[in-house]
């Protein structure tokens, strides 16, 4: 019967010091986004501005996020054709982020998620 | 504009399917 | 506030949502605890997975949803972001990147965490066990049976303990019901014997009041199996970790369900006439006190008050072919006789008179509330 323990190294002094996220991202620097729709992005490099590679790794920004944190209201700019309206929701009950790491065999619980920025409505064309 | 940025949206929402979960299915 | 999101072109599939509930984030916040995921059964993808801490069984549940998440870290950015003046909105301050999509979690129910002893052998207290390098034992030691459970350590011990488990040369066993009967009766007698305190039984002095004037070679009742006896049929004493309190109901109940084997299962025998038989069973001058209503669920009345046993395990597992056999052997019941041959297959929950209505007739006569068919 297989078995593994779960790491919370990364979690420790967060734990400990009884921080937790109060608004979009964690103190641990990680952000929930939620769509009601499918969002499609290009999976192949393209020699555009919106490609960039960061530490070895090839990024697309797809993108603009802004929240109004006084009224937990956010606007997201999807590519250059569509908003969408929505807000940051505190979850029902906070999500532990899990890594499974099948290479090393190890499972890592990283961070804790209390909030999401969740977008449910249509999407708007921006004018 | 060939690169495709797009958010196809979906009417409703659901989330009443569910089932346990097999070892397998964590680690794949 | 405006930030910038970007997502990897190729995503990392290795990252799931967990639900934490307040239990969990208990265990999470405390430095010493541990939490592990296991999976019952015996091939990888044969049982549930559950997520055990050292008390508590929690089974995970996929919940899928229709939505994207995005999972995403802060980075900064090497490069100046331009602009992106379209949207008459402040610059941005920081750049997110999208590392994981789900479209499930994992939900999280507390559950009673279940032992496998599926492998454990049954021990009737003959020399030759354990086999010599515990060949032929698929399971070698404790850990390995806590490692294949389904089961947090407390529950573990707790369930162990109650199953009459013991640990002979490290080896897990299970004694059977006629060891565990002998040796039952052997510490009990040798306990009077030495007149050692029933309410604060310890090991060491019970194991050496056993042991007195017996061959060695040839015993079976070992320190590891009067430890079981007190296990099973005891409570530890509160902050003493080797001290139990003989739980005289539980020892008397065991004796009455063997006479009830003994006595009363080809015929059925007057309550006044069993009770004699049950008391004899006893070592003599044995303290415990004896009512028939201590075995209920073990017997049925076939005529008027006399009573036959009745093991639950001959009796069908479909909840209506339960309810229309024990109606067979016996027309009306006293609603406490009938309650503990059923309840273990209310599996909703419900409240038990709601339960019993479902399959069968309830009418109160005087200060009894009798059960028949429909």
């Amino acid at each position: 019967m297989p078995s593994i323990n779960v790491s919370k190294r990364q979690l420790q002094t967060l734990l400990q010091s009884d921080q937790h996220q109060t608004s979009v991202s964690t103190p641990l620097g990680n952000m929930m986004l939620e769509i009601q729709g499918d969002l499609e992005l290009p999976r192949q490099w393209s020699e555009d501005q919106r490609f960039t590679t960061i530490d070895k790794e090839q990024l697309v920004r797809w993108g603009l996020l802004h929240i109004d944190p006084s009224r937990n209201n956010a606007i997201l700019f999807v590519g250059r054709k569509q908003r969408l309206l929505g807000s940051l929701v505190k979850l029902d009950t906070p999500l532990g982020l899990i890594k499974f790491n099948q290479q090393d065999g190890i499972v890592e619980m990283q961070d804790i998620f209390y909030y999401k920025v969740l977008f449910k409505s249509r999407p708007l064309p921006i004018m | 504009d060939e690169i495709r940025i797009w958010v196809r949206y979906k009417e409703g929402f659901s989330d009443a399917v569910r089932k346990n979960v097999s070892w397998s299915s964590l680690w794949s | 506030m405006s930030l910038n999101l970007h997502e990897r072109l190729s995503i990392d599939r290795s990252f799931r949502l967990l639900h934490l509930t307040p239990e969990l984030l208990e265990v999470l916040k405390d430095p010493n605890s541990k939490l592990q995921f296991k999976a019952a059964g015996n091939d990888e993808d044969d049982g549930d997975v559950v997520l055990c801490s050292r008390e508590k069984t929690w089974l995970l549940r996929q919940k899928n949803h229709s939505n994207t998440t995005m999972l995403m870290h802060e980075f900064t950015s090497e490069q100046e972001t331009p602009l992106e003046t379209t949207f008459g909105l402040p610059s941005p301050m920081s750049d997110f990147a999208g590392f994981a999509r789900t479209t499930f979690e994992y939900e999280t129910k507390e559950v009673s965490g279940i032992l496998n002893v599926e492998s454990i052998p049954i021990h009737n207290g003959s020399s030759d066990f354990p086999p010599a390098d515990g060949r032929d034992l698929p399971v070698k030691s404790m850990d390995d049976l806590l490692a294949s459970s389904a089961c947090s350590e407390k529950e573990c011990l707790l369930q162990w303990g109650q199953l009459g488990g013991c640990v002979i040369k490290g080896y897990p066993c299970i004694l059977s019901s006629d060891f565990l009967t002998k040796a039952l009766h052997v510490t009990l007698m040798s306990a009077m014997a030495e007149s050692l305190n029933f309410s604060r039984l310890r090991l060491g002095e019970t194991f050496d009041a056993v042991n007195k004037d017996i061959d060695q070679e040839s015993n079976p009742y070992t320190i590891d199996v009067i430890k079981t006896i007190l296990e099973k049929y005891g409570e530890k004493v509160k902050d003493d970790d080797d001290c139990w309190q003989l739980n005289q109901k539980k020892v008397a109940v065991w004796y009455g369900i063997r006479a009830l084997k003994k006595y009363a299962s080809q015929s059925s025998i007057p309550p006044a006439e069993f009770l004699i038989k049950w008391k004899s069973t006893f070592p003599p001058y044995a303290p415990f006190d004896i009512e028939i209503e201590m075995l209920r669920g073990w017997f049925f009345r076939p005529t008027g008050s006399s009573l036959q046993y009745l093991p639950k395990n001959t009796l069908p597992s479909d909840i209506k072919e339960r309810f229309m056999m024990l109606f067979k052997l016996q027309s009306q019941w006293d609603m406490d006789d009938i309650v503990p041959f059923v309840e273990e297959l209310n599996s909703k929950g419900l409240k038990i008179d709601v339960f019993l209505m479902k399959y069968a007739r309830k009418r109160r006569v005087g200060k009894k509330v009798i059960i028949s068919s429909r």
